[in-house]
């Protein structure tokens, strides 16, 4: 463990709890795009298969439970319980447009051919493509709330952090996950405009607009 | 280079 990976950590589980408090507080999912949720969903349950067969330490098992039970709570808070509020007009992408080419790339290109490691390249794959729905909702919609910014600000910052922390065990322990690495430098920066949006605009007070 | 066989990142 390093300080980029247990930082990126904590950002990532603090985006999943801005994100849970902010519909369970407001009693309303607005702006918030149930697909890439439930893409979230999909990515930690197929990633974390092996949450009973490899103990790795009470801190990861840990963090795998909440991760699945928090976004799995999101999901029912979007789809059931408010779902008078989820916003389908807006939240339209196609994500079978996803979940397709990013299994028929697990089955291609992975390190192992066995389900366990598919499934894994699979979650990887679709992790650094699953917030593609939520940016296509805000750039709908034109907007977001300052609350959903700063969610997809600690989400995007989590992943940056991870790069870092793939850089510092290339250096410090020879650690290198080509599959991972590759997914994470897209994930990246597919949040690089929103990056620059968050930094210009949010960090001054600003409503996160996007340019008409 | 190690590529482990088990991930032990989230």
């Amino acid at each position: 463990m390093n300080i980029f990976r247990l930082v990126g950590d904590l950002s990532h589980l603090l985006a999943i709890f801005v994100l849970l408090l902010k519909i369970w507080k407001s009693r309303s999912c607005a702006g918030v795009s149930g697909k890439s949720q439930i893409l979230f969903a999909l990515v930690f349950i197929t990633r974390y298969l092996d949450l009973f067969t490899n103990f790795i330490s009470v801190y990861n098992s840990l963090m795998k439970v909440i991760f699945i039970a928090s976004t799995v709570a999101t999901v029912y808070l979007m789809y059931i319980k408010f779902k008078a509020t989820y916003d389908s007009n807006h939240d339209t992408f196609r994500i079978e447009f996803l979940v397709v080419p990013v299994g028929g790339l697990a089955f291609l290109v992975n390190h192992d051919f066995t389900p366990l490691e598919i499934l894994w390249t699979f979650s990887i794959y679709l992790e650094s493509v699953a917030i593609l729905p939520q940016l296509f909702m805000i750039s709908k919609t034109g907007e977001a709330e300052t609350i959903t910014s700063h969610y997809l600000f600690a989400l995007g910052s989590y992943r940056a952090l991870y790069l870092l922390n793939w850089i510092y065990r290339y250096y410090f322990e020879g650690y290198f996950d080509l599959i991972a690495v590759v997914a994470g430098c897209v994930q990246t920066i597919l949040y690089c405009d929103f990056f620059y949006l968050y930094i210009t605009k949010v960090m001054w007070g600003k409503k996160l607009s996007l340019p008409a | 280079i190690i590529i482990e066989d088990v991930h032990d990142e989230l």
